[in-house]
């Protein structure tokens, strides 16, 4: 499976530290961005709390446990898809402490039928706690995508996951600006509502490229609130390129 | 104590569940226009891992932890702080799991030396997991003041603290609906980049007030990268009115 060592299964886990700045809308368009070049993809929710993928991808019905309590994922847009949200209502809180992430962690991993997939997005919790120690517990192998907005406060808290990345030898493949400036629909001018340059700075600090800088975009937004991944040409494009 | 059940001391706990959605924003602007009315006021970062408070209010120095353990909280802008920021560096990972979350949440509430507080502010984590569940069982009296922005998903996981608070009787006070839309200041054009009416209708289903409607405010992003809480007589007013 893609726990095993040898698998061919690249891993890569979209982290940000702060919640906000876009990893699950990342994580989600990502995703169905490598299905649409026909790659092999799943999607891992490992936001057990604030789970959203299932609303960004469209995904409305259970997936499948078998008598084994193997788990068969569903499947939209061509990604496999998995999360906390698809075994419970969106009005059920989630009220377990440490110890309930870590088990539900493993069995997002290790019990659900991923197919021999080309790639494996976890989009993470905020934080670096029990699931981010458990990512590397468990796969040490795994990637890390960094997103964050061009603020210095989430600049500050994605550069502590990168810390803890770096401690266990984790490989951080770039950052991407999420929110980087926004252009008006109206007058077409720039404002840099949350801030600029702490994406290109943490960046250089971390001496890892800057893949992308996106803008805050409507129709993404859009995209994400009616489950239907944005196919737009310069989105794909800028994902494409990772 | 704040803790002692006869205490005066107004304890408000503000949530989302959702990250990024303004929760460390409003906590620390609502305690300094509480402390600029003449309340004595407290505010509490329980973000451990996510840390912002400090920044925010610009405090740079740490608190002083006496011999036996108590710990002399900063004060900025009036205001009593205490922070897992104020002990680490801001690029130092807390990689701590569950257990240890409770713990630091236990002595921020124990160990340090408020004073006779009129509110206690208190800067909730995103999620429902152990600092949530900490605080109800630490102070069941606490009370719940939701930060919501106006899509969707956000509204649906600020649902879920609000129906963790319902099993757990406490009080929610009402819904602030923040990034409620953006001005162009060049053409004055207003903009619902995160949508709009989750705010509304999550505070309808509650039963609860919606409190204020923010916009998105550069200056009040700005003031939050420059650790000087905007004293702007709008936002003062609408925090005035909680
Ligand atoms: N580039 C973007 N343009 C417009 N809205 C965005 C963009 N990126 C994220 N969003 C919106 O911002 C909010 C936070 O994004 P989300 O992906 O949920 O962040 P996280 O997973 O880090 O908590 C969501 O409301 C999402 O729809
Ligand atoms: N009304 C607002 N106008 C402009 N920027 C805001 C507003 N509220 C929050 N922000 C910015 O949005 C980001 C998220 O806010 P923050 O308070 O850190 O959220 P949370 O505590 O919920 O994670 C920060 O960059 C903050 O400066
Ligand atoms: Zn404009």
């Amino acid at each position: 499976g893609i726990l095993d060592e040898g698998s061919r299964t690249r891993i890569i886990a979209v982290a940000s530290g702060k919640g906000g700045v876009g990893k699950s809308t990342v994580s989600a368009n990502l995703a169905a961005a490598l299905a649409r070049q026909g790659r092999k993809v799943g999607i891992m929710d490992a936001d057990i709390y604030g789970f959203s993928i299932p609303h960004i991808l469209g995904v409305d019905t259970a997936p499948v446990v078998l008598e084994d309590q193997a788990i068969v994922p569903q499947t939209a847009h061509g990604v496999q898809v998995i999360s906390m949200g698809s075994f419970v209502n969106e009005d059920t809180p989630i009220v377990w402490r440490g110890p309930m992430l870590t088990k539900a962690f493993q069995q997002f991993l290790g019990d659900v039928l991923w197919a021999d997939l080309d790639y494996l997005i976890i989009d993470m919790p905020p934080g670096t706690g029990d699931v981010a120690l458990s990512l590397y517990q468990l796969i040490p192998r795994s990637m890390l995508l960094l997103v964050t907005t061009p603020q210095i406060v989430a600049a500050n808290v994605a550069a502590r996951v990168a810390a803890m990345a770096r401690k266990t030898h984790q490989r951080l493949l770039g950052v991407i600006e999420n929110m980087a400036y926004f252009l008006c629909p109206h007058c077409g001018e720039r404002t840099a509502i949350f801030g600029e340059g702490a994406g290109e700075e943490l960046a250089a600090r971390l001496h890892v490229p800057l893949l992308a800088q996106l803008p805050l975009l409507v129709p993404l937004r859009e995209a994400s609130d009616k489950g239907q991944p944005l196919a737009d040409e310069q989105l794909v494009r800028l994902f494409d390129d990772l």
